[in-house]
């Protein structure tokens, strides 16, 4: 499910 | 990082200065939902709680720290600084009505059931209607200063712009983050209509806005 290990955008 | 989002979060920094200084040269905040600026608080804190786990950039921990500050300051104008010029009868959106679903949504739809992660995605749901409020209070009063206007709209750049870093991202390196897309589309609709309103109105030179 597009997992985001970390979230890069503001 | 691409040309498309760092002009999305220059835009999103002067929208955001604009609104301040207006507040603090008119020493007025007449016309603005503190509602809004108060929901944009929390998108930040929700949002920037990783600020002291994950090291990301040096422009991406400086930005979020100048976010943070700039819309605490702004909230503190509104409600302490310039209490008495802030027409609470007007800013009347019941908020519960937008904070309700947003939460539940954040536990339902998110990529990990984690503090950090369910309270990015809530941030990033609220952020989408966060400025139901103060469009809110423009239709209900009928008129907004050209100055928020001008915010209004560098807000709404700021979403646009993001929308094209999702597409430069997906094409050159197949990032897609699904629950900030979805979310960001719905949110810049909502300032479509205000586009076609600033364009037609307040950029005719007609100073203020005021809807048909």
């Amino acid at each position: 499910d597009g997992g985001e290990d970390e979230h890069d955008e503001l | 990082m691409n040309i498309f989002r760092l002009a999305g979060d220059v835009c999103h920094l002067v929208a955001i200065i604009i609104l301040l200084l207006k507040i603090w040269r008119s020493r007025s905040c007449a016309g603005i939902s503190g509602k809004s600026q108060v929901l944009f608080a929390i998108v930040f804190t929700t949002r920037y709680l990783d600020l002291f786990t994950v090291f990301i950039s040096p422009y991406n921990t400086i930005m979020k720290v100048v976010f943070l500050a700039l819309s605490y300051a702004t909230v503190y104008l509104i409600y302490m600084r310039f209490r008495n010029t802030f027409n609470s009868e007007n800013d009347s959106f019941r908020l519960e009505f937008l904070l309700v679903p947003v939460i539940g949504l954040s536990f339902l739809e998110n990529y990990a059931f984690t503090p950090l992660e369910i309270l990015w995605t809530f941030s990033i749901f609220l952020e989408s209607v966060a400025i139901m409020p103060q469009l809110f209070m423009i239709t209900k009063t009928g008129e907004a200063e050209s100055i928020t206007t001008h915010y209004l709209f560098f807000l709404g750049l700021y979403r646009a712009l993001y929308i094209a870093n999702w597409v430069w991202r997906y094409h050159t390196e197949g990032f897609f983050d699904q629950i900030a897309v979805v979310s960001g589309v719905v949110q810049t609709i909502f300032y479509i209509d205000f586009f076609y309103l600033y364009v037609t109105k307040v950029l005719r030179g007609r100073g203020k806005m005021t809807l048909p």
